[in-house]
């Protein structure tokens, strides 16, 4: 089983677009997924077509409520991709979750508990460094980071690198992060410009697929179903295709 | 003097981009103006050419270690703009802050203890609803929620309105909000679609003017200056402009 986390500390980079429309691939592609939100605005959940208010367990169960983490699990609309759905309560972990022993391993030893048998497990976090995102990263293999080809965003790289160094030497030695460029416009000089400086930066730490603006990634959450569903001869849905098995090989190879 | 808070859950909707923005339109029209950066990414003070790292004092000084607020306010590079750099330490509120006693008065105390002499106050918060925002809505007159015309954002305002009912029966009886319009793209049919069952859901809660997407607002990050000095005859140095005219229209008014 492969743990990603889908985070950045900026906001609105596609950290959601990128967990259920690669989940959706991954699927598609015959491996077994699990998409779990992490954020307490639960976008994965509703990108997914699952309405937060509705449903009766989530990841706050998880984090708040001591919930095995196998009952939280719910099938979706998506065949080889199941749920953990987000929810508003899960704001209160950054004020309740410190304060218990050992919390930063709370989510890696329900996972652990829990033994399952899913070929990849895909968490959407918030878009904050908190307990939550934490959490996340120690449970994780790779730390993706869809990165927009903009100031505020390469920003936010520092303080989420150092992160990483911190979370690497105290509690996850293995874990990886690989940039993922989303939202690129070829046309605008700024993204273009951004984009190269990223990629003489950081090497091979960026993602060789980049995802591109597409009005139909804009309109998949409105129908509740991921882009290969929604809109499957798109130039998104092919990105995200590539991008599926850019992570396979990347997997197989580690 | 008049407060408003910039806030929504979502991330990425353009908060700062129009805290700095309309900051520096308002005081171009001669208007005292303090911007207050809660995030903590500090974008706000990076949009302003200040570094977060390298300031004493910070909005987490005034937060976490009681500072009295007068003594954290910077000049800035735009005259008649003054600023509360922001810093990544502010992450920590969202633990600390809770455990205080009336610890949701914390910054509409301090702003009265510091009796400002400024027309504006204006408070970026970071994409989350917990104590930081929590405080600025309670030390805030109005609300305003930069928007953007599609799903996941539209879809945040329902949990912002039921924290305004909250707020307003449980600590700030006179907060009011508005609603803008940010990153529009007139040529795309959901940004058109969704921004007209905004106004007919809002009526007049959705403000006149709408910002639409300029790169010209990304490259001002880069140059830390505001958009009516890096690009003074663009679209988007017009349309917030027209902003700071509605906004003290509408304060005037009230
Ligand atoms: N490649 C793309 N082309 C066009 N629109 C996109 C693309 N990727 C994402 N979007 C849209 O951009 C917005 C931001 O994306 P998304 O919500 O996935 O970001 P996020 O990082 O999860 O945000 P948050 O920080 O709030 O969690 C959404 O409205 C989404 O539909
Ligand atoms: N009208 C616009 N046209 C083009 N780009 C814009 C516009 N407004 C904002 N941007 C860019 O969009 C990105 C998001 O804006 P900004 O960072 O201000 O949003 P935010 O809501 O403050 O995000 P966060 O939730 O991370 O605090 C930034 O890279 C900014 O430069
Ligand atoms: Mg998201
Ligand atoms: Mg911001």
């Amino acid at each position: 089983m492969y743990t990603i986390a889908f985070s950045n500390e900026k906001g609105g980079v596609a950290k959601t677009t990128t967990t259920v429309s690669l989940g959706a691939c991954l699927a598609e592609a015959g491996r077994k997924v699990l998409a779990v939100d992490l954020d307490p605005q639960a976008n994965l959940t509703l990108a997914l077509g699952v309405e937060p208010t509705r449903v009766v367990h989530s990841t706050a169960s998880i984090l708040l409520h001591d919930l095995p983490l196998r009952q939280a699990i719910l099938p979706s609309s998506v065949s080889n991709l199941d749920l953990i759905p987000g929810s508003s309560e899960t704001s209160q972990s950054e004020r309740y979750l410190p304060v218990r022993e050992r919390y930063e391993y709370l989510l890696r030893d329900a996972f652990q508990q829990a033994a399952l048998q899913y070929d990849f497990v895909l968490m959407d976090c918030p878009p904050a460094l908190g307990s939550v995102t934490l959490n996340a990263l120690v449970a994780s293999n790779l730390l993706l980071i869809p990165t927009q080809a903009e100031f505020f965003s390469i920003y936010a790289l520092k303080n989420l690198m150092n992160w990483v160094r911190r979370i690497r030497s105290e509690y996850n030695p293995h874990l990886t992060y690989r940039l993922l460029l989303t939202l690129f416009d070829r046309r605008n000089r700024i993204h273009r410009l951004l984009s190269e400086q990223l990629r003489s930066n950081f090497n091979n730490g960026v993602l060789e697929t980049v995802i591109e603006v597409d009005t139909k990634l804009r309109e998949s959450p409105i129908a509740g179903a991921p882009i290969i569903f929604h809109a499957p001869k798109s130039r998104a849905a092919a990105q995200y295709r590539a991008l599926a098995q850019e992570i396979i090989a990347y997997v197989e190879k580690a």
